[in-house]
């Protein structure tokens, strides 16, 4: 048996250098890597040197990023106790494909009509999604004015089908913002919902944005101002990850606020025990 | 069984072999006792930081240090903890003495790259030891 049991460590450690790296055994069944911590931590732990190569962000996306960690955690990474939102992860998609569809407009500032492609490959199946968000940066040279009211028009389509003429639904948001922000939220929740629930990877739409100044500048030209400086907007998805290893901020406020009320609740302890360990506490105190 | 009696009174409570501060000394707590120490690492360290940007300095902490023998509500461990300690003291040494483990933790907040080149926030839970236990 000993020869046999060899003879099959023989045969194991064939397999695997046949090509399965160690930490892929480690993979779900369903052969679908679970975004998130773990695999990167699995790979690690059989030393893969530098992991996969990983496409570089766009820089303000990630000051943008960075800005939304300092406001959610702490320097040594713990999140702050003073939010009362549900979600525990928070994804920005640049778009990974743009057409143009039109030109803009200088004079009333539309911005030139882009196809923009968002690929969601990273969304696994238990992140559901409680807000999204487009996110407009400027560049810092734009000469914008201080203060602007914005209309989008935008369109999802079939990413399968990017010339179908039809529209799957049109969106109009009036939104307003003030430079000094830097950023141009719009909100376009209800219209990615159905999209992000149905699994769907990847999502094109047709954004159309056209700004009007709120006060006429004397200084800027009548009317022409130069939207094209508006840097292609980023898709926030706002998700509540609902795997174990998150972290779920409602149910440990909870547990802990249920600690608080009955102290003495011994998890688990049949009644009888709970009034024995009451009667011990009180034979415990000091005799009045 | 009068005899008998009268003779056990005559011994002494303890063994003369064994004078009292060593009798003592087996319930005194151990001196490197179960506790919580720190590990501060950098991700750079891990070679990690080129997909984890946020935060730059990760304190895991982790438990160490001996099970004293009466371990009760201090560390609040179950009975079965006492009761494993006097298998291996006294019936088979082959049992393990209880271990010094964490009983509770607090999650971490990870800002990473992606591979596609997209940012996520991320809030994981138990990746902070915040409270040891002997089990």
């Amino acid at each position: 048996s000993q020869a046999s049991r060899v003879e099959a460590q023989i045969t194991s450690s064939a397999e695997l250098e046949s090509g399965a790296a160690p930490w892929s055994l480690l993979q779900p069944l369903d052969g679908r890597e679970r975004p998130g911590l773990l695999p990167p931590l699995f790979k690690v732990l059989y030393d893969e040197q530098g992991g996969t190569p990983r496409l570089q962000p766009d820089s303000r996306a990630l000051r943008y990023m960075k800005r939304l960690y300092k406001a959610y955690a702490t320097k040594e990474g713990i999140p702050k106790s003073n939010r009362s939102h549900l979600y525990n992860t928070v994804r920005l998609f640049t778009p990974c494909a743009q057409h143009k569809q039109s030109p803009g407009d200088q004079v009333t500032g539309t911005l030139s009509s882009v196809d923009l492609l968002f690929n969601l490959d990273r969304v696994s199946a238990v992140e559901h999604l409680l807000k999204s968000v487009l996110l407009y940066t400027f560049n810092n040279s734009l000469s914008f004015p201080s203060t602007a009211k914005c209309v989008c028009n935008l369109v999802i389509k079939e990413p399968e089908f990017p010339l179908k003429s039809l529209p799957r639904v049109t969106f109009n948001s009036q939104l307003e913002f003030q430079k000094k922000h830097k950023w141009l939220e719009m909100d376009v929740t209800s219209l990615l919902q159905p999209f992000v629930a149905s699994n769907k990877r990847s999502i094109l739409m047709a954004v159309n944005l056209t700004c009007m100044k709120e006060q006429p500048q004397p200084s800027a030209q009548d009317g022409t101002w130069n939207l094209t400086l508006l840097v292609r907007p980023s898709l926030l998805l706002y998700l509540n990850d609902t795997s174990t290893q998150a972290y779920h901020r409602w149910y440990s406020v909870h547990s802990q606020r249920r600690r608080a009320q009955c102290p003495h609740h011994k998890k688990g302890l049949p009644a009888y025990a709970r009034v024995e360990s009451a009667a011990v506490s009180r034979s415990s105190r000091p005799r009045r | 069984d009068q005899k008998t009696s009268s003779s056990e009174l005559k011994k002494p409570l303890v063994p003369t072999s064994l004078n009292l501060s060593e009798y003592f000394k087996q319930f005194l707590f151990p001196q490197n006792e179960c506790e919580l120490h720190d590990f501060r690492l950098s991700f750079s360290q891990l070679k990690w930081d080129n997909w984890i940007v946020a935060p730059h300095r990760y304190n895991p902490r982790y438990c160490k240090g001996d099970c004293p023998r009466a371990v009760g509500h201090r560390y609040g461990s179950p009975v079965h903890t006492m009761v494993q300690n006097i298998i291996y003291e006294k019936l088979d040494s082959s049992v393990p003495k209880p271990s010094c483990v964490p009983a509770k933790y607090s999650p971490l907040s990870v800002l990473t790259i992606e591979p596609d080149g997209s940012i996520a926030y991320k809030e994981y839970e138990d990746m902070i030891a915040t409270k040891c236990t002997c089990r």
